[in-house]
């Protein structure tokens, strides 16, 4: 019964259930500050490197990170995509909704959204991420989510460009992919 | 990725995702999180929904926007759940998906395909974050 909180995962992402359930026991918060500790408390945890920074690399090096937040009594939803430099992404997905009227903010503009409001900029990066980074390289660019290029990117790395020959369909995900390359 | 759903004694319901997204993605690409009726949905008067999983499938779906409306069409949230996983896998059926429905009376449920999956719960009088593992439909 309320307060109630439910999340995905298990293991380090029930410090997010717990920061979530504190916040919502606490008569002067709302379920849409309690989500947003909850969130918080995964960011700043690093939860399984799939949550904030320091994790998921792209084939730059860089990590960059996606959030949202939505409001069940007004249906009023902030997001940002792709945020880079900057760490609390729920955070500026709060500012997105709570101060303005629009939806989704994507890229450096977000960025530069979030330090209107005064987060702070910062490397994404860890020495992990590097690593990571660097290890998929030297692995030859794999698991690899482009198709239909030259070079093979099932075996090498970019740069790319598109084959002249026929398009292939490929809906299946990457089937070497590791249980961390997902969403 | 983190999927995360709150119902509050008053009734009212939020609900949040926040994800570094897949790794070794092409710069530039953003996945489910951030969209809303796929990373997550909610809307009090009747349920929310939060996912993991293939973003780059389960986007073009919008499994959670499925999973409440199917809530306010009288599905219990176990229904629910299941039916926005198997929409899914009925077209990508390798898709890794993990989707988690509260109806507004504090009903939970998951679905998943692909992987075994779990969730957490916390709700009045509990110490603890209780685990639910949920297996693959």
């Amino acid at each position: 019964s309320p307060p109630l909180i439910i999340n995905t995962w298990s293991g380090p992402f029930t410090a997010a259930t717990n920061a979530a359930y504190l916040t919502l026991s606490n008569s002067s918060s709302t379920s849409l500050d309690a989500v947003q500790a909850g969130c918080q408390a995964c960011q700043t945890n690093q939860c399984d490197n799939t949550v904030g920074f320091g994790g998921s690399p792209d084939e730059s090096c860089e990590t960059t990170l996606d959030a949202l937040i939505m409001d069940g009594q007004t249906l009023n939803a902030g997001a940002v995509a792709n945020l880079r430099r900057v760490k609390d992404a729920v955070g500026v997905a709060r500012h997105v909704l709570d101060y303005t009227q629009h939806t989704l903010l994507a890229g450096d503009q977000a960025t530069q959204f979030a330090l209107q409001n005064g987060f702070e900029e910062e490397s994404l990066s860890t020495e992990n991420s590097l690593r990571a980074c660097h290890e998929w390289r030297s692995n030859n660019c794999q698991p690899n989510y482009r198709s239909n290029v030259l070079p093979n990117p099932l075996s090498s790395c970019g740069p790319y460009s598109p084959s002249s020959t026929s398009l292939t369909q490929n809906n299946i995900p990457n089937p070497s992919s590791s249980d961390h390359s997902h969403d | 990725t983190l999927s995360l759903l709150a119902l509050s004694p008053s009734g009212s319901m939020a609900a949040c995702t926040t994800t570094n997204g897949a790794s070794h993605k092409i710069p530039g690409r953003v996945g489910d999180g951030p969209i809303p009726g796929s990373g997550s949905y909610v809307d009090s008067t009747a349920g929310a929904c939060g996912a993991t999983g293939d973003g780059d499938l389960m986007m073009r779906l919008l499994p959670c926007y499925q999973a409440v409306e199917s809530l306010r069409r009288g599905l219990s949230a176990q229904e629910a759940a299941d039916d926005a996983v198997r929409r899914i896998i009925a077209r990508y059926p390798g898709a890794r998906t993990g989707i988690v429905v509260m109806d507004n009376r504090g009903e939970h449920a998951a679905a998943a395909s692909g992987w075994e999956f779990t969730y957490s719960y916390r709700g009045k009088g509990m110490e603890n974050a209780e685990v639910v593992v949920v297996k693959a439909l």
